[in-house]
């Protein structure tokens, strides 16, 4: 049966839209079914396959204005992509149908892409319906968290978050922390890197995406790291990555 | 009379918190009279200034729970914060009054912090009804910018927001864009930079905030950088930005 993982973080910039395009395109290259569902208003995981003109989208999926088949794009070998569309930022801001209002997603996921190996959900930077919508709809996070301090505070506030949802719907995420724009030299990401071992032991998966030139760069031209420096260090680590999600290897 | 301006930027981790608490220490230290207002639920501006402790801030007062005055706290010379409070998410998810929602912050500071020179409003990564709220407030915006290309992306985003409340609100918005978490020797940054001085001439701020770790540790000490390392590289950069913010000196 198909896994469905958020990728979720309401901090901003921590790399969930860097991390949901790469490590999808990696799993992708390894054979297995990925689709993305891109979860942000902003559209950045659109940009970063070059897939920028989809008007319709999971946003006009989940307000009935169309069907999940008739949005969803194959963009490389094994991997498709569920663009945002225009009308996602109106589920935001959804007034009517109390509780409801968070189930949207979890409703059509139940009944499609039943045929995938995995689904990735990249998070906007924020903790409103969207994120709720992802939280109802699946049992496991994907958290990419940067070396600084106010990213671990943005952690703390994400698992407070994490442990209501858990409460409200009775039931317990699998968690799995991704180190991702890690400078090695610095001081304080070792630092946070220490704290968050003590705190999350067994739950960080092994390899740490490096600070890299060339990922801030891959999504001016719609491609991803595979395919954009195939041979970089950066691709060696979403390669790895990959390898590790799938294993669930896990930094001691 | 104060000015009132808005550091906003829906694209996450740009360095709005950043450049807010330490342009805002900076100025203070130069003599003005500074109010700062941390408008993100997950409250890092409070944390910047190692105030953790405060349940009530303009959450409480924009639901009329309390005063502006009891939670504005006294932080350093000639410079004070009004922390989030628990209650600021809840603003987020208001449902019932309709465009006056947006209009809850405005209201307030109209009879507040008239004796102040600058107030500056740290947004939340979002296009809720905060960053609504902050630009219902204000007719100045501070735009931190990241040397990257999604950066540049979420830029156009913005402005089409922007665009959308100059019309309804019948105003036009100064706008000064920062560059921010600036990475002088990548051949990316200076391409952003190139674009944006063709998109935004006199709009971009002369100087540039390098990335510096830093920035990123003084705030696990609750200090600014300029009380953190004042004779660092990262504190003449805001001391000069702070300069440049007060003549209007801009890049050609
Ligand atoms: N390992 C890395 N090395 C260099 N740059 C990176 C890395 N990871 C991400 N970036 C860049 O940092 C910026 C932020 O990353 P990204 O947009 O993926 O974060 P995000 O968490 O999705 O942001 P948001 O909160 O706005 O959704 C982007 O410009 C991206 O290209
Ligand atoms: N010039 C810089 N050099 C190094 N690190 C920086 C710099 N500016 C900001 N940072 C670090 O980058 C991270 C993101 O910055 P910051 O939190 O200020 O951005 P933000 O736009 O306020 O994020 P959010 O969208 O979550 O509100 C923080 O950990 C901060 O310490
Ligand atoms: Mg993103
Ligand atoms: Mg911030």
């Amino acid at each position: 049966s198909v896994n469905i993982i958020a990728v979720i973080n309401q901090k901003g910039g921590v790399g969930k839209t860097t991390t949901s395009a790469n490590l999808a395109h990696a799993l992708a290259l390894k054979g297995m079914k990925v689709t993305l569902i891109d979860f942000d208003p902003q559209g950045h995981l659109g940009v970063s396959f070059g897939e920028v003109k989809h008007n319709a989208g999971i946003g006009e999926v989940l307000l009935e204005k169309t069907t999940l088949e008739s949005v969803t794009c194959k963009v490389r070998d094994n991997l498709q992509l569920i663009p945002a569309g225009s009308a996602l930022k109106e589920i935001e801001q959804l007034t009517e149908g109390g509780a409801q209002r968070g189930d949207l997603l979890r409703k059509v996921l139940e009944v499609s892409l039943q045929d995938q190996d995995y689904v990735l959900i990249d998070c906007p930077p924020s903790s409103g319906l969207l994120a709720a919508n992802a939280l109802f709809a699946t049992d496991e996070l994907l958290i990419p968290m940067s070396g600084d301090f106010l990213s671990l505070q943005g952690l703390s506030h994400l698992m407070a978050s994490v442990r209501k949802f858990e409460k409200v719907l009775n039931k317990k995420y699998t968690k799995w922390l991704v180190l991702s724009r890690f400078n090695t030299v610095r001081r304080l990401s070792k630092q946070v890197l220490n704290i968050l071992l003590k705190h999350f032991p067994q739950q960080i998966l092994a390899t740490v995406i490096r600070e890299n030139a060339m990922l801030a760069e891959c999504p001016s031209f719609g491609k991803t790291i595979l395919e954009y420096r195939p041979g970089s260090r950066s691709a060696r680590d979403f390669r790895s990555l990959a390898d590790d999600f799938l294993e669930r290897k896990v930094m001691n």
